[in-house]
């Protein structure tokens, strides 16, 4: 996990998913 | 009661009635990327390089916040949504070039700022990369790939990206399923006169898979020699191939 540290972190980060 | 409402509200395929997932799709496509090459560098294989794999890592950060709006892509676990990603991530990035590239004679459009022939290609080293990814563009040319296919075939190679070790891979499934019916929906009401076209669609995805494994494989190569700066997004996902 800490090897995609960034990717991780924009999962948890980015654009809330619009509710579906 | 509660536990039916929320398997109603979080069943992706729920929402899928009259194309919603297609429309919802087509409203959650990512904005234009420019690639601003830096006009201080020599015009060299370097700066090529240099400018694709920025873009390349600004398109994945946009591309990842795109995989969230995917009907169930939210309810996967986080090590399973980083999974799919890490497996996809260069087919994604790869279709949307092909996609940009339809109305292009024989020319690749990494951006509407970036358009690059087989001259160009071969001086980046990228020729034979370019002449593979040519191949699908001509393919999708020839069939008259519509946006709708496109962002539904994008949102299929996310969910069918084989990833190994997924937790819950009923869940995984459930995405299939749910894009994969999207896309049939959208032949059957748009295309009924080919009944065979959303099967044609899907079997360009081998070709796709094919093309993103040798462009990974030919970062992985430009990494190893050091000399071509990338930023820590399109690092870490190389690596994870």
């Amino acid at each position: 996990k800490e090897k995609h540290k960034i990717l991780h972190r924009l999962l948890q980060n980015s654009t809330s998913p619009v509710d579906l | 009661f509660p536990l039916n409402h929320k398997k109603a509200r979080t069943d992706p395929c729920s929402i899928n009635v009259e194309n919603k997932v297609v429309s919802h799709l087509l409203g959650a496509e990512p904005e234009k990327v420019f690639a601003m090459p830096d006009p201080a560098l020599p015009d060299d294989d370097i700066k090529a390089l240099t400018t694709l794999c920025d873009l390349a890592d600004r398109e994945l950060v946009l591309n990842i916040g795109w995989a969230k709006h995917l009907p169930g892509f939210s309810s996967l676990s986080l090590p399973d949504q980083m999974r799919l990603l890490q497996s996809a991530w260069m087919e994604i990035l790869l279709l949307r070039v092909v996609f940009r590239s339809l109305d292009a004679e024989d020319k690749l459009v990494f951006a509407e700022d970036y358009v690059m022939d087989a001259g160009q290609a071969k001086l980046a080293g990228l020729l034979e990369l370019h002449t593979a990814i040519l191949q699908l563009v001509r393919k999708y040319r020839s069939m008259g790939l519509e946006r709708e296919e496109f962002v539904t075939l994008k949102a299929i190679a996310l969910a069918n990206s084989d990833s190994m070790h997924i937790e819950d891979m009923e869940a995984v499934q459930r995405l299939q399923d749910c894009v994969h019916e999207a896309l049939q929906d959208y032949e059957r009401t748009h295309h009924g006169e080919d009944p065979r076209r959303a099967g044609k669609l899907i079997m360009t995805l081998p070709l796709l898979r094919q093309t993103a494994a040798k462009a990974v494989q030919h970062f992985c190569s430009i990494k190893q020699d050091g000399r071509v700066p990338m930023h820590k997004l399109f690092l870490e996902l190389l690596e994870a191939n």
